[in-house]
């Protein structure tokens, strides 16, 4: 149920980067974040970078919610 | 991981938390 909740919130936290609901994303949505988020432009590149795991400069609803996950200290996997 | 920077994990809790901070729904639909 915890999972269950999680994951829902990593989908609610998801769409709010993903703006234009792409379904993924990009470095140039997380850089419009920094106007409303108290982190600066390289601080968001990399968590950008740490969340997206296979490097390929898209960040999934997956990814993102494994990052999410880790960081509540909840693992999705299995 | 491989490829997790150091201090990352604390990074990534300031962005969720700002992320959680800023999207306050919390309740119920």
């Amino acid at each position: 149920e915890v999972q269950q909740m999680a994951k829902q919130k990593a989908h609610e936290l998801f769409s709010v980067c993903d703006i234009e609901q792409k379904g993924f994303i990009t470095k140039r949505d997380m850089q419009r974040l920094q106007n409303e988020l108290p982190l600066l432009p390289d601080q968001l590149e990399a968590v950008f970078d740490s969340l997206d795991d296979d490097g390929n400069g898209y960040l999934t609803l997956e990814e993102f919610t494994e990052g999410f996950g880790s960081y509540l200290g909840i693992n999705f996997m299995g | 991981k491989p490829g997790t920077a150091p201090g990352s994990e604390g990074m990534l809790a300031n962005f969720f938390n700002s992320l959680l901070n800023k999207n306050p729904k919390g309740g119920t639909p």
